[in-house]
Parts: structure tokens; sequence; C-alpha cells
């Protein structure tokens, strides 16, 4: 599952 | 939320008030690389642009702010404060950092996770922080006389994302397999440009 890299970091 | 990332923040965070009580206390940004620092705000300003669009969490939000304005305020202080903007050493500065952004952008054109508005300036702040260190790591090799605060703010700098390396792998065992490779790639090379930083910074 290539989702993309979530984007909840600082 | 783990304990790496947490931590990663804390020492980032800790890295910009080190720098900025250093040009408070003394009034002096010597031995500071003001084009790094003009860097830095362009990466925050690329990465948290979600900032009025996406609520993560209140410390996120918060987060954001903090660098954003702090960053800013470092550039600020080092352009405009009369008597900071006179301790900045013009002729040592001379990294051509607008490669560094010319760079990272065109990257960012190629390798992106979607050619979209939002992704592209993700990945160009990715980028383009991965390198904003090096005209201070210029500046620092160039000056003796490398002050400890100075010192420690790259210190707490590089410790920062290597923490963050360690949050990717603890979230990579525990979170499934997101694609991380933009993270991965560009965190190890900012890592790795600490590397002799802190070879030295031990030696000393």
């Amino acid at each position: 599952d290539c989702l993309s890299a979530p984007k909840d970091e600082l | 939320m783990n304990a790496f990332r947490f931590l990663g923040d804390m020492t980032h965070l800790f890295s910009v008030l080190v720098l900025l009580l250093k040009i408070y206390a003394t009034k002096s940004c010597s031995g500071v690389s003001r084009k790094t620092q003009e860097l830095y705000m362009v990466v925050f300003l690329a990465r948290y642009m979600d900032l009025f669009t996406d609520y993560i969490s209140l410390y996120n939000s918060v987060m954001k702010v903090v660098f954003i304005t702090s960053s800013a305020a470092i550039v600020w202080c080092m352009r405009r404060h009369p008597q900071v903007r006179r301790t900045y050493d013009k002729e040592q500065d001379t990294f051509r950092h607008v490669v560094l952004v010319a760079a990272a952008f065109v990257l960012a054109l190629i390798f992106n996770e979607r050619f979209t508005f939002r992704e592209i300036c993700w990945a160009f702040s990715i980028y383009l922080e991965a390198v904003a260190i090096l005209p201070q790591l210029v500046l620092l090799q160039r000056g003796r006389n490398v002050d400890n605060l100075t010192g420690q703010y790259v210190f707490f700098l590089g410790a920062y994302r290597a923490f963050y390396i360690l949050n990717w792998i603890y979230r990579y065992f525990t979170e499934g397999h997101h694609s991380r490779w933009i993270s991965w790639l560009s965190g190890l090379v900012q890592t790795g440009l600490y590397a002799d930083f802190f070879y030295y910074y031990f030696l000393r």
C-alpha cells in the first residue's frame, strides 16, 4: 500500500 | 505521536530558542549564517502552508506558528535590528544559497508524490531543509571562533532530524508501510551533512 506519507509531522 | 518525534520536535524547538537567546542576549549574530536562516524561513513557509487549511492538532498548529515566526524574527533581526545587523559577517557568509533553492525546486518538480501544488511545495521544503544548513557549516569551518551557542544550535539541529529518522523507523513498523522515500532520503542526507560537524564538535 504505497499510500502517500501522512503530512501530520512538522 | 511517538517519543522519537516529540523529542525531535523539542530538539528542533530548542535549537531555535538557543539561537534566539544568543542573538537577543549578546545582541550579536557573529558566526551565524543569515543565508541558512533565510533558507529555513522558506522551508517553513513552503511546508506549513496548510496551517490555515488543514487542522491536525493544537500542538501541530502551535508549533508551525512558532517555527514560522521564530525563523522570520531571526531573519528580521539579522537584516533590520540596528545593533545585530552590524555583527553579521557578510563577507564570510558567501554560500550561493540561491543554487540550493533552485536545485530543491527542480527536484520537487521531478520527484514528488503527486504533481499537485501542495505536494510539490512539501517536497521542495523537504529537499531544501536537507541542504539548508550548508551555508552555516561553511561559515563554521571558515570561522576560527565558533562560540558555543552557535555550536549548540547546530548540534541540536542535527539531533532533531536524527530523532525524526528514528520516528520514521518506529512508524514504519507500527503503522504500515507508507511511501516515505522522500523523507527518508532527505532525512539521511540532512543528518549525514552534520556528520563531520559532530565529529569536530565532539573532538574539540
